[in-house]
């Protein structure tokens, strides 16, 4: 998951 | 309806006007548009009913699988009104020429004969949504950890595509069918694209941001 870490961001945002 | 007030607005590619048209600037251009199309992508599967209900490792490894098959379907859409010519982006169409001078040509053609399918079956913007978003669902991500919730989430979108063909066509009982029957070539498209931006990035000199390199590499 370390490497993918700004899918990861972007699904966690809440918009 | 929920599924079109979920469509993102479309997006422009805004090439560099202090660079010279050239296949690199093409090539930049396009990879830049990839790039923030995916920010595009990402924040839509949200809004299509269930996905956020699947674990976020399970909403990863779909994203991660379909992704270019999402995009590309966008694109093929958005090319069936001109022969011939790749819709990237409104302000960013490839004809045969350019592409061939960017070293685009096969995905080009790939693309090209997606939209030529669509176009034949009259594709309007209701089945659009309803088949990118079963593209969504239509992963085959071996990381798919509950498979079942996934393939529920499939049942439901097909169950809506039948009820829409049902009610708008009741006299075309093949429609949900045929539109159906193009995601092999859809998913044939993407895996072309992914050749090639693959290849782009192993070449080098295209400068890629972080996201998309991400994705490719996943």
């Amino acid at each position: 998951k370390e490497k993918h870490k700004i899918l990861h961001r972007l699904l966690q945002n809440s918009t | 309806s929920h599924l079109l007030v979920a469509e993102p607005e479309k997006l422009f590619a805004m090439p560099d006007p202090l660079q010279p048209d050239t296949a690199q600037r093409t090539l930049t251009t396009l990879c830049d548009l990839a790039d923030r199309e995916l920010v595009v992508i990402i924040g839509w599967a949200k809004h299509i009913p269930g996905f956020l209900s699947l674990s976020l490792a399970d909403q990863m490894s779909v994203l991660q699988s379909v992704w270019l098959e999402v995009l590309v379907l966008g694109v093929a859409y958005r090319s069936l009104g001109c022969e011939d010519e790749v819709v990237f982006a409104e302000d960013f169409v490839l004809d045969e020429d350019m592409s061939r001078a960017a070293g685009l040509t096969e995905l080009n053609a790939a693309i090209s004969q997606l939209a030529r399918r669509f176009r034949t079956l009259n594709l309007d913007r209701e089945e659009f949504v309803m088949l990118k978003a079963i593209a969504l669902t239509n992963s085959d991500s071996i990381y798919i950890e509950d498979m079942e919730a996934v393939q529920k989430l499939r049942d439901l979108l097909h169950q809506a595509l039948l009820e829409l063909e049902c009610q708008r066509r009741p006299d075309d009982p093949q429609r949900a069918g045929r539109l159906l029957l193009t995601l092999p070539l859809l998913r044939q498209t993407a895996g072309r694209a992914l050749t090639t931006f693959y290849s782009i990035k192993t070449r080098g000199g295209v400068p890629m941001h972080k996201l998309f390199l991400e994705m490719l590499e996943a």
